[in-house]
């Protein structure tokens, strides 16, 4: 698997805050997990109606959805498990040549 | 040979090397490969000049791929728009007529450091690997690190954060030495285009600041053109305008200070996707990005060359 399969399990989660509360929770929860944000550049910039991708951990992955739950945060899995993400985008030649 | 190497798939930062050095040897007529200097971990920061050789003075255009190292897109894009160049120089009178009239300054992996660790270690990096004294953390994120409304509004002054904006201004040898590059030649510069990805826009300037450049007219002409024109290929929308109304606003960043040091026509563009894959766009949508978006950059060069003062 490439980079050891490190990102087996990981999600990238789409969430966008329809309120300024729901913002400041996400942005609490954001440095909490020290979550990887792909959208948009900070954490600084999450705001109402900020359309926020964020790419979670395995392990954290089950406190953030536990937590969007619980608040009623609307929330879309954009992809399900990272590495196998990383790896059908790869042509074989490449994966092989990588590894 | 141009048709061995595959734009198709993404490329270590060796291979992308090896590449340049070899047009600089094949495609001597219309290519030359310099350095402008070394990266924090003493890479070589490869520039490829491509332009039909002339010993006229001729205006230019600046292309940087990859200052965000997980943005792969953006190196894929700068290898097509080099190869895209040299296939149709014969055939196409437009590529023509810019390779004749134009040089391109085309660095296809601006934070060479990042890339590098972005293929071994953390798919996902996305700062330079300059190491902080104070802090375990690494890296500076290479478009918060200009020195234009520095580490204000969008940018952070941590080190662990993605957006930090380093130590100092230009503390980062990749900016400093392109930033040293585009003021050396910034009177025959015209243009100045960056590639990040993912949102699939047009961006102008400001992006520091919600305010209206003095030449918006052309500028805003030239980038409606544009996103047409990228459309018309398959259909794709990207929005445009200023980066600090249609993305956010973020300071120290280069598009900014290219324009605030008199290069008149600057623009970034952020490539496919829009967050279906985001950042691991498959391979196999390389071809039709970058077929749209060198459409969009020939039109975009074509307006400035021929509409604009």
């Amino acid at each position: 698997h490439l980079y050891n399969n490190r990102y087996a399990g990981d999600k990238v989660i789409r969430l966008i805050p329809q309120t300024e509360e729901e913002a400041h929770a996400l942005k609490k929860m954001y440095h909490q997990l020290k979550v990887d944000l792909w959208q948009p550049g900070s954490i600084s910039y999450v705001s109402e109606g900020t359309v926020t991708d964020v790419h979670i951990p395995q392990n954290a992955s089950r406190t953030l959805l536990a937590f969007l739950q619980e608040a009623h945060i609307q929330y879309k899995i954009l992809i399900e498990d990272l590495q196998k993400a990383l790896e059908n985008g790869s042509s074989l030649r490449t994966q092989r040549n990588r590894r | 040979s141009l048709s061995d190497y595959n734009y198709e798939l993404y490329h270590s930062l060796e291979e992308i090397q090896s590449w340049m050095q070899h047009l600089n040897q094949t495609h001597s007529a219309f290519i030359q490969v310099f350095s402008i200097g070394r990266s924090y971990e003493g890479r070589p920061l490869f520039i490829l000049k491509l332009g039909r050789k002339s010993r006229a003075y001729r205006r230019a255009v600046w292309i940087d791929c990859g200052i965000h190292a997980r943005e792969w897109i953006g190196p894929a894009f700068c290898q097509w728009f080099v190869r895209e160049a040299l296939l149709t120089y014969k055939t196409d009178p437009a590529m023509r007529k810019m390779l004749n009239h134009l040089d391109f300054y085309i660095m296809p992996v601006f934070n060479v450091d990042g890339y590098h660790f972005s293929w071994t270690h953390d798919r996902f990096w996305r700062k330079t690997r300059s190491r902080n004294s104070r802090f375990r953390c690494r890296g500076v994120d290479a478009n918060r690190n200009w020195k234009v409304k520095w580490c204000d509004e969008g940018a952070s002054v941590h080190p662990c954060d993605d957006t930090y904006c380093g130590p100092f201004p230009e503390s980062e040898p990749e900016v400093k030495a392109v930033a040293n590059f585009l003021r050396k030649h910034r009177k025959h510069i015209r243009a100045y285009l960056s590639f990040h990805a993912y949102a699939q826009m047009l961006l102008y300037p400001y992006s520091y600041k919600y305010a209206t450049i003095p030449n918006f007219s052309c500028v805003e002409t030239a980038a409606y053109k544009a996103v047409r024109a990228l459309r018309s290929v398959h259909g794709v929308r990207y929005r445009y305008g200023p980066a600090s109304q249609t993305l956010y606003v973020s300071s120290g960043n280069s598009m900014d200070w290219a324009y605030k040091n008199g290069i008149p026509y600057a623009f970034a563009f952020e490539l496919r996707d829009t967050g279906h894959f985001g950042f691991l766009l498959p391979e196999m949508l390389i071809k039709p990005t970058c077929t749209e978006t060198m459409l969009a950059v020939k039109n975009i060069t074509m307006h400035l060359l021929q509409k604009c003062p």
